[in-house]
């Protein structure tokens, strides 16, 4: 079981270390097991680093630069099994336009492997969607999906048409 | 190994037959609040075997079920399916195209089939053990689980890589 | 000690019902201490009605939907004691664009006794401003007030014009 | 009662002196993850007397000083100041317009002016004890404090209107 944990551990760590840098390009992240010397007891230590002058701690980070971090640790968690998709429920709340974009980018660095289904209030990541789905609720009570947008390298894939822009 | 077609009926606020279309790219779930994009991701993975009411956010399962709305009666029961392309043989079975299914009946009785065969929930995890769509991988990341690493608690952190290996 | 509580708790449950109303116009809400008939050791109920058919629980509402609640029990709170300013913190994310024009319909109802600091990452919400400071590291780690913007009534106040729309 | 203005030089991120002024209305703060909005509201609550780590996200009080960045070293002290308007007589001074800074150095001295006459701390806390500013006041709304409400937290629920009576 420790050896399990640690091989998976480190598969983690590697994973971060990647994702971190695609979200934080001039940054650099990595994860720790501190406090004993049992891989099982000890406690994990994430270190972040957005900028290259300083690293910090998960407290010294904004709300959005947090948000950002700990996307990249769910995301490395959830590489290490394959899955087909990975489902993202609002998660882009707290970031600005800037880290929506290198969001969507490291999400678009995975989708040969992994489909994203991201639910979103956001108006960038909404552009960003090869797939649109809205929801809503016309009749009350009752969920429909009304518009649906299918577009694939600027054309509309539904109406069989190019998009402008 | 992806999704294909993601199929409601009847669960939550999904009176109507819904059906729901995934390729290769970004998938958006766009909507006003409480229309019920959220509940699309729980029929995801209540189809896949998640069984906690705290996930599901129902105290009992029969909550689940379409409860009615202004101008509907609640209905008898709810049923999703989910259509998986097997492509590259992840799933150890000779199927090229795999449906499952779940349904749900108000009296609480449930039935699971896998390619319109009847089979137990247990066959449906014991399906997807060694992959990442078990219902306790990482498949879907959501704000509050972005808070909980965010909130220094260590328990927390810890138990997310325990349950990763 | 019981008389105070029971009076304050008297106070922030009348305001709540007004608040509520104000963010859901065809909703009801109300706050009942229940368990206990010592109202110091009871807990508080919160009872949201986001449409006229059904009261729900908390756990039933949709993210947007529970933050607005949460949002008019603190500002409920808030106006149990007078103070100048009431600061928010971001505290929009989470809402569609509808409940965003209401959030701030309702802020702009008590702007006679209060001054409002609105952190936000929202486009709509910041249109609604009527002071905007954009802050901004232009040097690396240094923060820095750039862009001021005064209007009132459609006249800017900084560059004493009016303001085109 | 109102605020007219926050000065902030050497607290946390604002190296530079950095002057904001306040009218009636909706005051917008705007700008990208990490530029520093929320150090404004930090350095807001420190003026009135917050004294939590756990609220100003610092684990020591000296580390709300300016840490030093890429080209500008680390500054020896902090100082913030607000000025309100005490119009309506609701602070018991015979003053119409109210200055109240806050300073601390290095060494971890820290310094307080009421209108440039040197004061404790308990007596800014004191000024402000029967109004809603005090730092215990809910006149701070942020995301963090809507979670708690909504994750059902009896006990954090509870204590939010223990605290206000
Ligand atoms: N069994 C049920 N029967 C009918 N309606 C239900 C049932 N379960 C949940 N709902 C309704 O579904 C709605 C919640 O939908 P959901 O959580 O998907 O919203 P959402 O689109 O994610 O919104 P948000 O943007 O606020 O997160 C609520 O109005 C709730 O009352
Ligand atoms: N004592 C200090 N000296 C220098 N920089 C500091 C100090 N304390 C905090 N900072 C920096 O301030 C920044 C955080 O600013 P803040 O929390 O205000 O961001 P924000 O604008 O609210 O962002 P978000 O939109 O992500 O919430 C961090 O980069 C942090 O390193
Ligand atoms: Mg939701
Ligand atoms: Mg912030």
């Amino acid at each position: 079981a420790r050896k399990q944990f640690t091989q998976v551990f480190e598969q983690i760590r590697s994973n971060f270390q990647k994702t971190y840098a695609l979200f934080f390009p001039e940054g650099s992240g990595d994860l720790k097991l501190i406090g004993n010397s049992d891989p099982l007891e000890a406690d994990v230590e994430i270190y972040a680093r957005p900028k290259t002058k300083e690293l910090k701690t998960m407290k010294a980070l904004s709300g959005g630069e947090k948000a950002l971090t700990a996307i990249a640790l769910l995301f490395s968690v959830y590489l290490v099994k394959p899955s087909p998709y990975c489902i993202l429920d609002e998660v882009d709340a707290p970031l600005d336009d800037r880290n929506v974009d290198r969001f969507i980018s490291v999400l678009r660095h995975f989708t040969e492997t992994t489909q994203f289904i991201i639910v979103t209030h956001n108006k960038l990541t909404m552009k960003s969607a090869d797939y649109l789905y809205g929801v809503t609720m016309q009749e009350e009570g009752v969920s429909k999906i009304v518009s649906v947008q299918f577009k694939k390298n600027g054309y509309d894939l539904l109406h069989k048409v190019p998009i402008s822009s | 190994m992806y999704i294909s077609e993601l199929d409601i009926f009847g669960f939550k606020s999904f009176a109507n037959r819904t059906r729901l279309k995934f390729s290769q790219g970004l998938t958006c779930v766009v909507g006003p609040n409480g229309c019920g994009k959220t509940n699309v991701v729980d029929a995801l993975r209540w189809v896949m075997g998640e069984q906690k009411g705290s996930v599901l956010r129902s105290d009992r399962m029969t909550d689940l079920i379409f409860g009615g709305s202004k101008y509907k009666k609640p209905l008898n029961y709810a049923e999703v399916s989910l259509n998986i392309h097997n492509n590259r043989q992840v799933l150890s079975l000779a199927y090229e195209n795999v449906v499952i299914s779940r349904r749900l009946y108000r009296d609480g009785t449930s039935e699971y089939f896998l390619n319109q065969t009847p089979v137990r929930l247990k066959d449906i995890h014991d399906l997807f053990l060694d992959t990442g769509m078990s219902s306790n991988a990482y498949s879907v990341i959501e704000l509050k689980m972005v808070e909980d690493i965010l909130n220094e608690n260590r328990e927390s952190r810890k138990y997310l890589f325990e349950e990763a290996a």
